[in-house]
This record gives C-alpha cells, structure tokens and sequence, in this order.
C-alpha cells in the first residue's frame, strides 16, 4: 500500500471514462476497464459504478507527454500507465499513454488494456507495487493469457489487508477468477519475462545439460551483438564478452514463439539480424523482434525441395557470403544479391580441409570459422579455409 | 540481449532517470564530489536490484539494464511517493 494506507472509505466506488484510443473499438476499451474493476470486486465488498459525466472518484484516460500531472509520459515503451492512490481530486484517476499501441489481444505488437488497467485500477485502489513475480501489482509489464485471469494471492492479501473478503464469502483467500472470455483469442505468446525473483523454470523436460560435459553438442550457434549464444533445445549459453560467466537462458526469454529450438542460425551484423533455421523454414529477427513476415519456406533462399532443413549456417562478414551446410555439403548465399552463388551445393571435404564430416553448428569469430560436429569443434581460418587447431565443443565454458 | 556497447554513457543517463522516477534518487547537485553521487546512485541501484530479487551489487550491469528497459507502470516503487 501507499503511506498512511490511503484507501476509499466507501464500498460504491464511482469511475468514468473521459476518452478512448484509437487504437481500439470502444466497446472493447468499456469491456477491458469493466473486466479489470470485476477482478478488484470479486475479492472485496468493493462495488464500481460507470458514471457517463460529472465528478466520478476514479477518472480514467488516454494521453501522452505532458498531460497536467507532474509526471509526464515517454513515448511508446518506458513507462505505460500511473495512476494515483485513493483521495479526493486527482486522487484514484488512472491515466494511460496514448503512444503506446493498446490492444485487447495479447500479442507482441501492443500492449493488453485489461492487464494495465488492472494493475492501475489496483493503485486507484491503494495498493503500492509487489516484489513478487507474476503478481499483477508487479511493476513490469508481462503479456498473459487473459481467459480465466486470476489474481495472485499477494494481490489478493494486498487489497484484502485494506477493504477485507467480499461480502458474501466466507474470510478466507479467495481465487478472483473472470467469466470465460467471450473474444476469440489469437494463439497465446508465452509471457514475455525478465529475470523472475525465482529461476525461470525450463522450457523443455529434459535438464540442461552440465557446461563442462565433455560429450556436449550444440544443435545451433550464433553470435549477436557481440556476444555468442549456443543453443541446444530450449536452452541457450550465452557468452558475452562484458562479463565472465556464462549466462545460462531458455530462447522463450527471448523470442517465445520460437522456444522449440533451432537447427541453425547466423548473424548479418551489419544489419544487426540474426536468421534462425527450423526444419524448412526460417526467421528473421532483430534483438528480441521477429521480423514481421516470418517465418518462410527455406525454399525461397533457393535450396532445392529435396531440402527438408538445414544443418548449420555461417556469415563471413567479409565476403557477405553465408555458407549454409546439409549433409556433406554446403552452399553460399550472397546477402547482397539475395541468391543463392552459382555453382553450388558443393562438397564441405573439397573446400574446408579437415572438415570431412557434417556440420552441426558454425558461428565465425575474430576471423575464424568454428565448425562444430557432435562434441567436437574445429577452428579454420576464414582466409585460406584451412583447419587451425581441434578443441572441445564447450571449449568457450572456460571448464 | 546486449545493446550496442556505444550506449554506456546513455545507459548511465537512463539508469539515473529510472532510479530518480522510481526509487526516489535525487542528484546532490551541490557535492562537489562526484563520488559522491555515485556512491549515492550505487546505493539506489542496489535498491532496485534487491526490489527484482537481481544480484545486488550496486553496479549496472546487463541484467539490471534490461530490467530498467522493460515497459513498466509509472508508479515508483519506494514508499516516498507524493
């Protein structure tokens, strides 16, 4: 809660809607902020009335920058929405960005209104933010499913420490849950999460495998921004040259709709993208964004049909060729002309001396190749393509 | 994921925002010690760092930069609010 635990000395709360976005119909918009008041009153005696003009104690409203308060807004991202603790005057509005997109859907492109507005409408209520993942008084956004959405209990105790149970149940913790959602719901992304109070827990059944393993392969390999991340099912070892130690993550922190794993990825780090390989088809993204378009059929980069997926992909920076590798042999892709070169797939024995196996993974670093076959990794100079030294493949763990 | 190294100096700036909207930091305008402020801002850093249940160390590494990144609500999270 607020200092001095400022809460309504009332149980009929009145709210009003002053404007809408455009962003969305406005049946939704009064669908949302209903929806996000029922959470509030179905664990409290607390009942909301829609006033349509007048004083209303919460007034709720779009705007951006600059909007009369002392607390300007940013522009899209940053900060999405604030709303002021129980009092008279500004006390309990709730005022939302209009540079953010608002949307009724819970997708990568905006930002779910009845997800803010309910935890706006629960500091228009008196509660302050909570420490704890995964409650709805958490301070950062997190895009979940909004059927069937229940408060966290440390929500639950919050604003039951300041108005008690609902009337008519008995005093103990009750699961605040919403009628079944009448709006079709695109398929669920998985929240988008930082690093949660508690360790993520892991995409895939299996465990991480150990980082000093010496029988450790790696279905993928790219670098990004500077650093290199090895991927092997839903997990990725991210090493980064800024710090130390290996940063241990699942691709759903990152990319959600891709946390089944790769079977290849490169970087163009030039146009800061990185392109990961599934089966026969392939993404493009950029930091965390999924270039819009994807993901598309293998095909259009020019391999043949009788190609089902790829093995490994590798960008030598200095040619603006990608080498692409399947079974024993490879291809190269010019990024510039966007084809596939001529004279290609050729074998990976003819060219590469040493390599005379498939590749499960490649990334090039510091004008190397790094070519990896089951727990095996080989350095060959990107120059002259011959093979420099033979090392394990968890040789970048420091083990 | 990392941000262009270039940005340190912006991070350092946008770290001050946050932990000022957030966490009540106020820059000693008046030391004539920058340690001072820093020391002040590391003290902040580690205020947030223990709210997210990150390490605390008082520096701004990765991962406390890319808690301040993400789209949060405008409330601050310490008490001081007014």
């Amino acid at each position: 809660t607020f200092p001095q635990n400022p809460r309504w000395k009332k149980e009929d709360v009145t709210y009003r809607i002053l404007n809408y976005t455009p962003d969305m119909l406005q049946a939704d918009v009064d669908e949302a902020i209903a929806k996000a008041f029922q959470l509030w009153s179905s664990v409290t005696p607390l009942r909301f009335n829609r006033l349509y003009s007048g004083d209303a104690d919460i007034m709720i409203s779009f705007a951006s920058g600059f909007h009369g308060d002392f607390y300007s807004f940013d522009g899209p991202g940053g900060t999405l929405a604030h709303a002021y603790p129980p009092s008279r005057g500004i006390g309990g509005d709730a005022h939302f960005d209009e540079d953010e997109n608002w949307t009724k859907f819970t997708t990568y492109s905006g930002y779910n209104l009845f997800l803010v507005a309910a935890h706006e409408l629960g500091h228009s209520l008196g509660l302050g933010h909570s420490n704890v993942f995964g409650a709805l008084m958490y301070p950062i956004y997190m895009a979940k499913d909004t059927r069937n959405y229940r408060l966290h209990q440390d929500d639950i105790n919050g604003i039951q420490a300041l108005y008690g149970p609902p009337r008519e149940s008995p005093a103990f913790p009750t699961k605040a849950f919403l009628p079944q959602e009448t709006t079709e719901m695109p398929p669920m992304e998985e929240p988008t999460q930082m690093s949660p109070r508690e360790e993520p827990t892991e995409m895939a059944p299996t465990k991480r495998p150990e980082d000093c393993d010496p029988h450790l392969t790696f279905d993928a390999i790219t670098t990004l921004r500077g650093e290199i991340l090895f991927f092997k099912g839903s997990y990725v070892w991210r090493k980064s040259p800024y710090f130390s130690q290996i940063e241990h993550d699942t691709i759903s922190t990152f990319w959600p709709s891709l946390a089944a794993g790769f079977d290849a990825a490169y970087e163009i780090d030039k146009k800061d993208r990185v392109i990961f390989f599934k089966d026969n088809q392939y993404w493009a993204v950029s930091g965390y964004r999924i270039e819009p378009g994807f993901p598309k059929p293998i095909q259009n980069l020019g391999f043949p049909r009788t190609v089902k997926k790829i093995d490994a992909a590798v960008h030598d920076q200095n040619t603006k060729k990608t080498y692409i590798f399947v079974g024993n042999k490879y291809w190269s892709f010019d990024e510039n002309t966007q084809s596939m070169e001529r004279g290609y797939p050729r074998k990976i024995a003819a060219d590469f001396q040493g390599i005379g196996h498939t590749v499960d993974a490649a990334f090039q670093k510091n004008g190397h190749f790094y070519f990896f076959h089951g727990s095996n990794q080989y350095e060959v100079d990107i120059k002259n393509k011959k093979l420099v030294r033979k090392m394990k493949s968890n040789s970048w763990f420091d083990c | 994921l990392p941000v262009a190294p270039e940005t340190e100096n912006e991070d350092m700036h946008f770290a001050q925002k946050y932990l000022e909207n957030f966490y009540d930091f106020k820059e000693d305008k008046s030391s004539l010690f920058k340690s001072t402020n820093l020391a002040h801002m590391a003290d902040k850093i580690r205020e947030m760092q223990a709210f997210f249940g990150l390490e605390v160390t008082g520096e701004l590494n990765r991962k406390t930069m890319d808690m301040m990144k993400q789209p949060r609500c405008g409330i601050p999270d310490v008490r001081s609010y007014s």
